[in-house]
């Protein structure tokens, strides 16, 4: 299956 | 006390009207360098990220940083006002709920000022370091536009895969399949019709197109688009704006889990 990835999952909220 | 007045007041509304689809509402960030704006869409799923330089301003006055909450859709429709050819001057005070559009004809014979409202937008900005990317394209922006545009008319995501042999944009969809190669060109007579590959190692991704195309919209501000490609991260498409700045959208790529 193929997941829509969030830009959570790669850069940190400050 | 904020007072940016651009000349080429066009640049601003082919701004706006690049992002509005994307974002509802944004901070503006202003300071004495220029301003920006990081806001994400509603899904998380992409981000956009502008920069204009004060340099690029005849006149460029932030007394502090300050950060404004827009609206983009009424800001759009506020700048839909403005003439192309319009003088157009943002003008902000200190404390007040609002922002000011001032829009001058070339030949000053007719002057509009438009007042739009702020809001408090609690926004989430994202630290997005410098990285080094497996490979870059850069491409003539109609061309990519016009890629985006085939590919959705046949299926729903994108897998642009590049390698030494060119960069390749492939889709399926229920109506069967579609593959464009594009390779590296860089004999053609004006520098922004070149298709340049600079590779170091092969990638292969897949994007929803929707929002690639929703990224197209920002093709009028440049005539080339880059686009940055590693494996673990987002991809960058990004629009220069001549000798000013830029609007970047990143989109979190569709992997297997």
């Amino acid at each position: 299956r193929v997941f829509q990835k969030s830009m959570f999952d790669f850069y940190q909220e400050y | 006390m904020l007072e940016l007045r651009l000349v080429q007041g066009s640049l601003l509304k082919k701004v706006l009207e690049s992002i509005k689809d994307l974002v509802n509402d944004a901070n503006f960030d202003f300071s004495s360098s220029g301003f920006s704006l990081q806001s994400m869409d509603s899904s998380h799923v992409a981000l956009v990220a502008l920069l204009l330089k004060s340099e690029g301003f005849e006149h460029y006055r932030c007394d502090r940083n300050t950060s404004m909450g827009m609206n983009l859709g009424n800001m759009s429709k506020m700048l839909k006002c403005a003439g192309n050819d319009d003088i157009i001057t943002i003008k902000g005070d200190d404390g007040s709920d609002t922002v000011t559009f001032m829009f001058e004809s070339p030949t000053q014979d007719k002057i509009a000022d438009f007042e739009m409202k702020l809001m408090d937008i609690d926004s989430e900005h994202l630290g997005i370091p410098e990285a080094e990317y497996h490979a870059i394209v850069k491409m003539p922006s109609a061309e990519f536009a016009r890629i985006c545009k085939d590919l959705a008319s046949i299926g729903d995501t994108v897998v642009i895969s590049v390698t030494k042999e060119g960069v390749k944009f492939s889709t399926r969809g229920d109506i069967g399949t579609a593959n464009i190669v594009l390779r590296q060109n860089t004999t053609v007579d004006k520098p922004e019709d070149a298709t340049v590959i600079e590779m170091n190692e092969p990638v292969s991704m897949t994007f929803a197109l929707r929002y690639m195309n929703s990224f197209t919209k920002a093709t009028p501000l440049s005539n080339t688009v880059t686009i940055s490609m590693s494996p673990d991260l987002p991809v960058v498409v990004e629009y220069k704006i001549a000798e000013m700045g830029y609007v970047r959208f990143y989109l979190a790529p569709k992997m297997e889990e």
